[in-house]
């Protein structure tokens, strides 16, 4: 479903160069799940940013479902997007002004989806916890309770791909296990493919495959379940 | 050091009730280290933002240092927060047009002590992983880079109590490690106070106490090392 070549991204930093990424060749199949780990710094977010069209690379190319990506208008992959890919940020970037429920129904809101999301709204914030506090603005809830809203909103529209930026970092164990289970059930049961940067050994459990990165490369890969 | 009694916290949600905080009562020896566990929701945030002089109680009362600290004027808490407390927040919240260097210096400037500081800088970021991104700003960090930035802040001034939210939820086990030594070495070789937040049994390891919390109780406590 995802396939990534030799993709590069440098950051100026004044005059010295970031290597964020340092030529990544990658390949997810369809309705499989990938955990993607390494150390603090080493490009997974900008990997992620990379398969999720919000970013270009400087070199090498994003094939999603056969088509290249990474070189479409700005619009076009703004489309894609939104149609095809719920992104789970690090920093969850919800709207302050928003309520919860708002918040997770804006990519239908934006797809004119918004009927069928409203119908899936009150079963996944059931799932996650968040009954009862989707009134609720962004600064009233807990950092755990804004993690969710983020996965609720990622997932509301039954994407194609999903792209978790460390979706547990701030769970309980037992909120943990429920977002995990909900992404392992959308693999196995609705064909999602999900893609999961984790620090957590644990989450990585939840996956098919997982692939270490360092310093902007892969170094590395296996199965989590019998390494 | 820092003693709590009936620390009750009520938010409303138009016409509901969020009881943050139910009546708390803690206690923490100088130069201790406790670890705070709890479900997501469970008030711990809130917890540590009356502990930091954030924030005010409804009912109940704050001890530092033998002062009932809780209900002074808003200045006098800002005093003796600049002075003598160290904060990492949950979202980190790092000041954007400020570099990772700027930043960390912050609670220096506010007070008049640049020049002590300035001479912790370089040893401390190198500890955490930081030389050569002391030139950056925020939104060039990668979310680990982020959150060791919020941590030295918090450390730069040699604080009485650091009171730390979840400081190794977007780190890799290492970069992790390296906070949670520097924080027990803080407590036995500096005589720090440390309160930390986690949802890691791992990194409650490190505590000599760890105290649960659930729906804004305190619903137990134990050793970590003897459970
Ligand atoms: N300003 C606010 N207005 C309304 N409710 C609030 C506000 N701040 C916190 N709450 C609620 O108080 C409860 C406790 O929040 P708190 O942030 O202390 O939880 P927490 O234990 O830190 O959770 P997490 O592990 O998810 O970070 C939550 O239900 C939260 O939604
Ligand atoms: N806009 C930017 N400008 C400059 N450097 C950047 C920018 N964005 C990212 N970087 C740098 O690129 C490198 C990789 O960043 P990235 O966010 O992908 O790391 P990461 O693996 O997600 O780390 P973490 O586990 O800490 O979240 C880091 O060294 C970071 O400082
Ligand atoms: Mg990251
Ligand atoms: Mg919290």
């Amino acid at each position: 479903l995802l396939r990534i070549e030799g993709l590069t991204k440098t950051y100026w930093q004044g005059a010295s160069a970031v290597h964020a990424l340092d030529g990544i060749d990658l390949s997810v199949s369809a309705a499989s799940f990938v955990a993607i780990m390494g150390p603090s710094g080493s490009g997974k977010s900008t990997l992620l940013s990379m398969m999720g069209l919000l970013d270009l690379p400087d070199q090498g190319e994003v094939w999603l479902s056969g088509q290249a990506v990474s070189h479409l208008s700005d619009d076009r992959r703004t489309l894609l997007r939104r149609e095809r890919i719920g992104f789970v940020f690090q920093n969850f970037e919800l709207i302050p002004t928003l309520t919860a429920a708002e918040n997770i129904l804006l990519p239908a809101e934006l797809t004119k989806q918004a009927g069928k999301a409203r119908t899936r709204l009150e079963g996944l914030a059931g799932l996650l916890g968040l009954s009862g506090r989707l009134g609720a603005r962004p600064h009233q809830l807990s950092g755990g309770q804004q993690q969710r809203v983020a996965i609720a909103r990622a997932l509301i529209m039954n994407p194609l791909l999903v792209l978790a930026d460390e979706p547990t970092g701030n769970l309980d164990s037992k909120s943990g296990q429920a977002v995990l289970e909900i992404l392992r059930e959308g693999v196995d049961l609705q064909g999602w493919t999900v893609v999961m940067v984790t620090h957590d050994p644990a989450a990585a459990l939840y996956a098919d495959r997982v692939v270490f990165l360092r310093d902007g490369r892969v170094v590395g890969e296996g199965d989590p379940r019998h390494e």
